[in-house]
């Protein structure tokens, strides 16, 4: 069940390019079924070191380099994708470094590597071939040594030196859960190798990368994605589906959480929130954390020290639209506390308007979100339909907030945000304004027509439904 | 939907997260477009690569397969104007209308539902055991005035809310239905009038519930769409 690219390392729309134009990289192969029959072709060839995927045409194209190589770079592509072998691209060690094909040259004793196929200032018996690897002066392990990779040094008094190239093990450490891990290990702690996360086989699951674009599902490492007590991943197994991995603890020092810490209302997700609100939106009390009835759960305090599992209260442990809680009720095993305000995300009013601002004439030139305005009379990024020229009378100037339209929520502006057409600008209604209420107008608005009428026939279909 | 019955709600959509769980529900207003509650979602710029609107099918987890089942990306989110409690969700195409997927008509902007006059809730949300919960549940309400609702809801109704009448059986919007339509039959086509969201409590007996009123907020939707 092992796929041949659990050794390669892709980079997404992604070429290497050759500097040297006189060097043409290989022909493509055509019609190859997926990446998977690249990975197959390229694994076993010493001299191939990556490939180029093409999805739309399923070709391959084998590589002899990698972006470590000399008069290599990496640009953006609109049709491939790259595959590196793992051994040439890894920064870290797997078990002891015998297969690293890294470029660290320079021992950890600071000493410059003397090269393999060089015997002075050091004699020795290693002769560079494709299969061991000894290239250049880079560090390396020929001989298995247990301390990892390793080279002569060009220092006549110390023959050679290990080079303390970390293992992947310890070269990236977990705070709290290691939702942030983005290390290189694709093991579990039972030493089974990790699936892909961009496989369905052979465990299907939910967590394309394409849809968690966040949580870092590359290749085939140990990561995060729901919230579990410590990264984990789908293994080769077709016995054992997820296992977690053994990776070590940064401090026992919270993480700077990555949420800002709040009290009575929630931002975000709401991971941050650390208030007391102990009931679900409608009103049923939480089931507290330490506690496995009525609802039996993962979430044991002691293994999210950093979510702040106390008592009660709704938390967010596991990346949840909002804060939760498992409730007390039996036949109702998770509920959102939506009843905990969101903190408002919107910048402090700077002044303030009448009725709905048509006559405001100030200079607020911001968002309630703080994003700078447009200038009226610029084209870019948005084409205004309103232009100072077109509506005079409402003094459409610089990029100040104004009520063009008569829009019933206020001042407003295009924003300089291209997502963000326009928005509603950091300002409130005076404290004196007294706005016509819709719920005892003089003229109650009559409902004359439905905004979308489907024809008779329809119509009584519509009635069936 | 608690004290509801399984129904058929054309317009009301099933908004799903990146583990295609549904979290919260949503009204087809334009082919392009779906009205939803500012709750439902963690910013007004949250990224929402992997997030799917659901429509055309009754079951709350649908076979994949499934006759008439649409599933569209979300291509962006627009908050609402500032205690609006709504967004406004794009989608990556336009859905295809048909027996099971319509459009629900905007009212007139500022337009006052009169008291009385019946209207309909529907969603896939927590049923409190009172219903089949794997399909879509409806529930018919009366609406009832702010003043009115005012009383038991002690002033802490804004014009921009609506109320429907509290009854002595539990009956309601629940969590998992905020998003959700409050439809109203006028006319001979059914009126988006309000949008479910997450009140105190949820189908208490004798508590008016609470909805965003559409009517005051149908020149941003217009504005939105058109922009």
């Amino acid at each position: 069940q092992r796929s041949p690219l659990n050794d390669f390392q892709v980079l997404r729309g992604t070429e290497l390019q050759h500097l040297l134009h006189a060097v043409i990289p290989g022909p493509w192969q055509e019609d190859v079924a997926d990446a998977e029959e690249c990975a197959r072709l390229c694994g076993p060839l010493l001299d191939c070191r990556a490939f180029h995927y093409n999805m739309s045409s399923n070709g391959c194209q084998l590589l002899p380099w990698t972006q470590h190589s000399p008069h290599m770079q990496l640009q953006r592509s609109g049709c491939c994708d790259l595959f590196q072998k793992k051994d040439y691209v890894r920064s870290c060690l797997m078990d002891n470094g015998v297969g690293y094909r890294g470029t660290v040259a320079t021992t950890a004793g600071g000493l410059p590597c003397q090269a393999w196929r060089h015997r002075f200032p050091n004699d020795h018996k290693y002769t560079p071939t494709l299969r061991n690897g000894l290239e250049e002066n880079f560090c390396r392990n020929p001989d298995g040594d247990p301390g990892g990779p390793w080279c002569y040094t060009t220092n006549p008094e110390v023959r050679f030196q290990s080079c303390g190239i970390k293992s992947c093990q310890e070269a990236a450490c977990i705070w709290c859960n290691g939702e942030d891990y983005r290390g290189a290990v694709d093991h579990t702690e039972s030493g089974r190798e990790c699936q892909r996360w961009d496989l369905q086989h052979p465990h299907p699951h939910p967590f394309e990368p394409g849809k968690f674009p966040d949580q870092g599902l590359d290749d085939n490492y140990c990561r995060n994605p729901d919230g579990s007590e410590r990264p984990w991943c789908y293994t080769i197994d077709p016995q054992l589906e997820r296992e977690f991995c053994d990776l070590p603890h940064c401090g026992s020092e919270a993480q700077p959480s990555r949420e800002a810490t709040t009290f009575s209302c929630f931002r975000g997700k709401g991971e941050g929130y650390r208030g007391t609100a102990n009931t679900t939106t409608t009103g049923v009390p939480c089931q507290r954390w330490d506690a496995q009835s009525p609802h039996q759960h993962r979430f044991a305090p002691e293994k999210y020290a950093c979510k702040d599992l106390r008592e009660n209260f709704c938390r967010n442990p596991d990346g949840s639209e909002a804060p939760w809680c498992f409730t007390s009720r039996p036949g109702m095993r998770v509920a959102f506390c939506y009843q905990i305000q969101r903190c408002t995300d919107d910048v402090r009013p700077e002044d303030c308007y009448y009725g709905s601002g048509e006559q405001y004439r100030g200079s607020v030139s911001k968002t309630r979100k703080g994003v700078q305005c447009q200038r009226w009379s610029a084209e870019t990024p948005h084409k205004p339909q309103y232009t100072p020229s077109s509506v005079p009378q409402a003094q459409l100037k610089e990029n100040f907030c104004r009520n063009p339209d008569g829009d019933s929520h206020g001042p407003w502006c295009y924003t300089i945000d291209p997502g963000t057409p326009f928005d509603y600008c950091a300002l409130r209604r005076c404290n004196d304004d007294q706005p016509l209420s819709i719920l005892d107008p003089p003229d109650q608005v009559q409902f004359e027509k439905c905004g979308k009428r489907v024809d008779r026939l329809d119509q009584r279909r519509s009635r069936l439904r | 939907v608690v004290g509801g019955h399984p129904g058929n709600s054309p317009w009301t959509v099933s908004l799903r997260n990146r583990q295609g769980q549904h979290f919260c529900g949503g009204s087809l207003v334009k082919e392009q477009w779906v009205l939803s509650a500012r709750q439902c979602f963690s910013s007004c710029h949250e990224p929402l690569t992997g997030y799917e609107v659901w429509l055309g099918t009754l079951f709350q987890n649908p076979q994949p397969g499934e006759p008439g089942l649409q599933q569209i990306p979300v291509a962006k989110m627009v908050c609402g104007p500032s205690g609006s409690q709504l967004v406004l969700l794009k989608l990556k195409r336009s859905v295809i209308l048909n027996q099971r997927v319509a459009l629900i008509c905007l009212p007139p902007g500022r337009y006052v539902v009169p008291p009385g006059t019946k209207c309909e809730i529907a969603g896939w949300g927590e049923t409190k055991g009172t219903s089949d919960d794997v399909v879509l549940n409806v529930a018919l309400l009366k609406v009832i005035s702010n003043q009115k609702c005012n009383v038991k809801h002690r002033g802490r109704v804004r014009e921009h809310e609506m109320c429907t009448e509290g009854l002595l059986v539990p009956m309601g919007a629940c969590e998992g239905d905020y998003g959700g339509p409050l439809a109203c039959f006028t006319h001979d086509c059914w009126v988006l009038e309000g949008i479910i969201i997450p009140n105190r409590v949820c189908a208490r007996p004798g508590w008016p519930a609470i909805f965003t009123r559409v009517s005051v907020f149908v020149d941003w939707i217009h504005k939105v769409i058109q922009l």
